[in-house]
């Protein structure tokens, strides 16, 4: 099974979509897959069509009251479960401060249910705090959307050093699986600049110790498509909505990339 | 003078590009301008050229060690002055849990420096924390950039219960300027129906005593230009690196219904 932490602390880069829909094209492969919505916001959880206020169980039942993966777990379809995220989870930080083995609450919670989950997605919240660490505290794989903007590769070093320090003092299983390239604009000289800087930062770290070692740039461009930001207002994933368009293409592409990774196709 | 928060808990919607270009805007319609990186992403201050992590002086130094406003500050430009930002940020909600009238610190160190500013902007990050609760207990105003996107309109509610919150029990005086649209794709029917439910939901609000009774949807709408994008890895603004492009042409023009609706024109 891999748990597959899709982070990255800068904004609006294609987290929740890229898990809401990585994760339906997986399923759609024949894995069998549960989704856990780590943030506060709970676009992952409204993009499935579930009301987030209104679920009792959730990842803060599971977090913070002890609760059971397999009860805050909501069955949505044959292959495709998800952990609904509530609006007290904005608080948890705060809640959690003075709490010993908070970073780990997730992890925890996770190895004591039995579940045969091909793939475990966490979407992550934009920031580096303790619900991100949660979720790299429990991955076995980190996938990092980004934009192929300037002020994007600014966070880079932020991010893998937080990977780093996750690895060493946690987590040694914790590894960077790769960067998914999205809304993105072939067009643009910038996107093309951005994307030699990455492949660049990737080579040199080959064969390091890093946890990025192995790190690889998916071939696979989400490419910008107004159907993706569409979907979720009908509580339904590319797939569903428009399972021709480029976005679920795309998204497609990218499962199979991520199956061969694990060589599991 | 007006203090003005840039404000949204979504991601990546323009906070930041909006605070750089509109504040670069408005020193040059001839207004003196003091921009506050209150993220510890410090994007604002990347864009203006400034390398975060060597300043010694920060917004951190301001709000935890209790340092001095004008101390902060760095002149930028004849009307362009920035309080950087600092990777020591990162940490502040957790550092300052147990502080008194912790989410006052920014709003006391202004009071207590003499400064002849028109406008004080507040890039905040993508979070209603600690950071962002600061800038709306030291502000005026609230703008709030947007994409006219499904998922961006489910944040709205949470963000104005907060901004409610606020003006209810620590500062009167806040309300919600407007809401500038950015990112805008005027080809799309999702962008269409996104400004009429905006536009809708604010005429609504017309004649209560809500803090957004008085607030526009503004008639600029920022499109979308990679010239924007570009900017932040030259250090400038979108008016020093293209004056002639949508995107300095879209932050005069907001920049121009900002100071008529402050009649300040
Ligand atoms: N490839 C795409 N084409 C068009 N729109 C997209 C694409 N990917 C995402 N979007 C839209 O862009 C916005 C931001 O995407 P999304 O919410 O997935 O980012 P995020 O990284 O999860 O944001 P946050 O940091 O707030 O969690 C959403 O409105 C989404 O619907
Ligand atoms: N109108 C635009 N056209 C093209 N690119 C844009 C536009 N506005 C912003 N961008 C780019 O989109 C990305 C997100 O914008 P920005 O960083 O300003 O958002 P933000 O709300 O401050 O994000 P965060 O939530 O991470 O603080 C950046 O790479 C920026 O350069
Ligand atoms: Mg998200
Ligand atoms: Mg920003």
């Amino acid at each position: 099974m891999r748990v597959i932490a899709v982070m990255n602390q800068k904004g609006g880069v294609g987290k929740t979509t890229t898990t809401a829909n990585l994760g339906a094209a997986l399923a759609e492969a024949g894995k069998r897959v549960c989704l856990i919505d780590m943030d506060p916001q709970a676009h992952l959880t409204i993009n499935y069509g579930v009301e987030p206020s209104t679920t009792e169980k959730s990842l803060y039942t599971m977090l913070v009251e002890d609760g059971s993966f397999l009860e805050a777990m909501q069955r949505l379809d044959k292959r495709v479960a998800l952990v609904p995220s509530s609006i007290d989870l904005a608080a948890v930080e705060v809640e959690l401060v003075n709490v010993a083995g908070r970073e780990t609450l997730l992890r925890d919670r996770l190895a004591a249910s039995e579940h045969d989950f091909d793939f475990v997605l966490l979407d992550c919240p934009p920031s580096l705090g303790l619900l991100t660490i949660n979720a790299l505290a429990a991955a076995t794989d980190v996938i990092i959307p980004m934009q192929p903007h300037f002020l994007a590769l600014q966070g880079v070093g932020k991010l893998l050093e937080t990977v780093q320090l996750v690895n060493q003092q946690i987590n040694p299983q914790l590894k960077v699986a790769g960067i998914a390239l999205t809304m993105f604009d072939s067009q643009t000289k910038l996107s093309n600049e951005v994307v030699k800087d990455l492949q660049q930062f990737i080579d040199q770290a080959q064969g390091s110790d890093l946890p990025w070692s192995h790190a690889v740039l998916f071939k696979t461009r989400i490419r910008r498509n107004i159907k993706l930001a569409e979907s979720p207002s009908f509580g339904q994933t590319i797939l569903q909505y428009e399972p021709t368009s480029n976005g679920a293409q795309d998204y497609r592409a990218l499962a199979k990339e991520v199956l061969s990774l694990f060589k599991v196709i």
